[in-house]
């Protein structure tokens, strides 16, 4: 394990031990900056953490970024290891994270799925839901991004167990799922909430369970257009934008239709890359330029939601 | 460990809603044992599934008895499986 954030080789993918410990060594380096949160354990009894991103305050609007929650979509994961450190390296010296975190507190869920990640690491490289058992079936695990209280059984969405995109036998059934949940609730003052996914260079917004558009849907869409305008600009990376149900497919019991209803305004699911060669194998050499340009469509996103309070 | 030796990921692109329906009607296929990476949008959006090494030559004769094309995407998902793992050592070692 390295000694330091500085020595970890953000170029290679990593273990959950190593994201674990790798969270730690963050939050000792940068005691005054992160710490560390447990919200939940896993089916398996994992720990759930979050790290916050503060610079004091109490319950002060806050951006929520989780990376992981289909376990192998591994690009999201390393990801969101770049980002900690990236967030660590630029408070200071970068004037628009700098004035976000002055206003706001993010809170970055690196492993959502840690059960799945384990899987994928073990097991099954290729393994998507949780790891839960269901009962009068031979097949393991929920699709843990229809698992939700929006919409949640609806089109879009396998009452299935052996189906890649089983719902689950109700709402919240997911223990990743349940610790968001009660998270945000208590917290209550999220104010932007990002659910990051691979792979399909997609930037969306809700809905995915109802053709209804949001009544944000202008004000969500030219955001939209400013984060993939800021994504492509680094490396040409082309992102299509828009809500789930018109941009992708009908889906039911997703995460940011949720969090939409709950009353988070700025609610945004990315597919992140890969041009289609490789799909949850993206070659390591990929993962820093994947989340360099994942960033900047961030900071757009954050810094909307620092300039419009609601 | 699973392992994927003799897996392929398939591209198929339905550019109609006839060819969209007949995909679509793979999902609910599980004798197939095929996992949709992406799943079916409308006509020209891709679709990418892999399909264990049993299910190879009668999903193929199927898309083809059909009109419907495809390409293979990833010859042997085992193959990049292994190079990942060869990344991950070596980089350990490091």
């Amino acid at each position: 394990l390295p000694f330091s954030t500085a020595t970890f080789d953000y170029t290679s993918y990593h273990s959950l031990d190593e994201i674990y410990a790798f969270m730690d060594l963050l939050v000792a380096e940068n005691p005054n900056l992160v710490s560390k949160l447990e919200i939940g354990q896993s089916t398996e009894n994992r720990p759930i953490y979050v790290l916050k991103f503060s610079k004091g305050g109490t319950n002060r609007p806050a951006i929520w970024i989780d990376t992981g929650i289909h376990s192998r979509e591994w690009v999201t994961q390393a990801s969101g290891v770049w980002f900690a450190k990236k967030i660590v390296l630029d408070h200071e010296n970068d004037e628009g994270l700098a004035s976000i975190l002055d206003k706001m507190d993010i809170f970055l869920e690196i492993v959502t799925n840690p059960d799945g990640f384990a899987f994928t690491q073990a097991q099954n490289r290729l393994w998507r839901k949780t790891r839960s058992k269901q009962s009068g079936s031979r097949c393991v695990g929920v699709d843990p991004n229809r698992n939700w209280d929006a919409g949640f059984g609806g089109s879009g969405a396998s009452k299935n167990p052996c189906s890649e995109t089983y719902h689950g036998p109700y709402a919240n059934s997911e223990p990743e799922v349940k610790a968001i949940v009660d998270f945000v609730k208590n917290h209550g003052n999220i104010k932007a909430f990002i659910s990051i996914h691979s792979y399909s260079q997609l930037l969306l917004y809700p809905y995915g369970y109802t053709r209804t558009p949001v009544p944000h849907q202008k004000e969500l869409h030219e955001i939209s257009e400013k984060a993939v305008a800021a994504l492509s600009s680094l490396y040409g990376t082309k992102y299509k934008y828009g809500s789930i149900i018109t941009t992708i497919y009908q889906a039911s019991g997703g995460t940011i239709d949720w969090t939409y209803n709950e009353g988070i305004k700025y609610s945004f699911t990315f597919e992140l890359r890969d041009t289609g060669r490789y799909g949850f194998l993206l070659p390591a050499k990929f993962i820093v330029p994947t989340a360099e340009e994942t960033w900047l469509a961030l900071k757009v996103i954050m810094e909307h939601a620092r300039d419009h309070p609601y | 460990t699973e392992t994927f030796v003799g897996h392929q990921v398939l591209r198929i692109v339905p550019t109609n809603d006839e060819e969209l329906q007949m995909v679509q009607e793979l999902q609910e296929l599980e004798d197939l044992q095929l996992d949709f990476w992406l799943a079916p949008r409308s006509p020209g959006h891709p679709v990418d599934v892999r399909v264990p090494f049993p299910s190879l030559q009668p999903l193929k004769a199927h898309l083809e008895a059909n009109g419907i094309s495809y390409s293979i995407m990833i010859e042997d998902v085992q193959t990049l499986v292994d190079d990942e793992q060869m990344e991950m050592l070596r980089s350990h070692r490091r």
